[in-house]
């Protein structure tokens, strides 16, 4: 019925077939975007047995994209010096944070050179890389391996055209 | 480094136009008071001189307003102002017997039935210079794009309606008529219904 409709307009002339909606937030009840039935009304029709799904129309009200841009207001602040510069200092504070932060421990660092001891780390570290294995002749799978002792290479006289 | 792109300097005028008076009916005076709506101005002053270059307001699916000039290409005029047909005249059926027209190619006893289109009373829509709606500019609604959308035509269905934002909507005038005595109905309203929308109907996430 009626009493559902969130907005309704007052009797129009007919005869102007034409109604400019100025789209009203409150339209929305505090959403983003609301999905609403547009339906006209003749004088003909009583309020009680009106049907909006006859002659009605799916439209969908959004509070659409805010772009934030200089307005003229805004340029004429600027050019006059006075500008607006919180987020400049927003901007910088994460990056000063995290320098500041690297100069301290840098400087941590140095001063407690001499008393570091991180040997059991660095130990531990390169046990990890160079794991022994042991000696080939006991691993079981090198067991029956001919270990040839060196020997040296055979050695030529060389003929008169070589040298 | 992008340089400040400064929005150009456009002379807005804040003249508010001034009402005219009229003679209706050839008697009667009137005074028109103009008004202007989302950058359209209605009930303005006619120039003194009819250009037939005159801009005309059209409307974009969503409603929106958007000016027309007219243009003349190799002698002939694009853009021009829409012709509406028939659409808001009114038919009327003259029935001629011999006596009236004395037709050589005719019978005493014929009758000639003409019918004859009478031209709507532009008192109050030639202020209107906004494009009229009529069963042309019908659309298509519905999942399958089957139903037409009488009596409106603008705005189209599923159009995004933004806040703050001013929309036409727009009827076929004729559309309405007394079940009794076939006159167009005098008055309509408006309403707005809210939908009850299913998750799926919600769109998509943002």
């Amino acid at each position: 019925n009626l009493n559902a409709a969130f907005f309704s307009s007052e009797w129009l002339k007919n005869v102007d077939g034409l109604y400019p909606l100025e789209v009203s937030e409150d339209w929305l009840d505090g959403k983003y975007e609301r999905k609403a039935l547009l339906a006209i009304q003749p004088r003909s029709i009583p309020d009680d047995e009106f049907n909006p799904l006859e002659y009605g129309l799916l439209v969908e009200v959004s509070l659409g994209s805010r772009v934030f841009k200089n307005t003229k207001e805004q340029l004429a602040l600027q050019d006059e010096g006075i500008t607006d510069e919180s987020w400049y200092y927003v901007a910088m504070t994460m990056p000063t944070i995290v320098l500041f932060a690297c100069v301290a421990m840098y400087f941590f660092l140095y001063l407690s050179k001499d008393t570091r001891d991180v040997s059991d780390v660095k130990r531990y570290a390169l046990g990890q890389k160079r794991r022994v294995l042991g000696k080939l002749k006991d691993m079981k799978k090198f067991k029956g391996m001919k270990n040839h002792a060196y020997n040296e290479l055979p050695t030529y006289r060389k003929n008169s055209k070589q040298s | 480094y992008v340089p400040v792109k400064k929005p150009k300097h456009t002379t807005t005028t804040t003249e508010v136009p001034k009402p005219w008076l009229r003679t209706i009916s050839s008697t009667i005076k009137e005074i028109v008071t103009p008004t202007v709506i989302a950058g359209v101005t209605f009930s303005a002053k006619p120039l003194e001189t009819p250009d037939p270059l005159q801009p005309w307001i059209s409307l974009k699916k969503d409603g929106t307003p958007q000016t027309i000039k007219p243009e003349i290409k190799k002698g002939r005029t694009v853009k021009a102002s829409p012709d509406y047909s028939t659409y808001f005249k009114t038919a009327y059926t003259t029935t001629y017997s011999y006596e009236d027209l004395q037709a050589h190619n005719m019978d005493a006893d014929e009758h000639l039935e003409e019918e004859v289109f009478v031209d709507e009373d532009s008192t109050y829509i030639s202020l209107n210079p906004v494009i009229r709606c009529t069963p042309d500019t019908y659309f298509k609604k519905g999942i399958a794009r089957d139903i037409s959308s009488e009596p409106f035509c603008t705005p189209r269905e599923n159009s995004v309606l933004k806040v703050d934002h001013t929309y036409f909507v727009t009827w076929y005038t004729r559309f309405f008529r007394d079940e009794v005595t076939e006159e167009t109905i005098d008055q309509v309203r408006l309403h707005l219904f809210a939908v009850k929308e299913k998750a799926h109907d919600k769109g998509f996430k943002r």
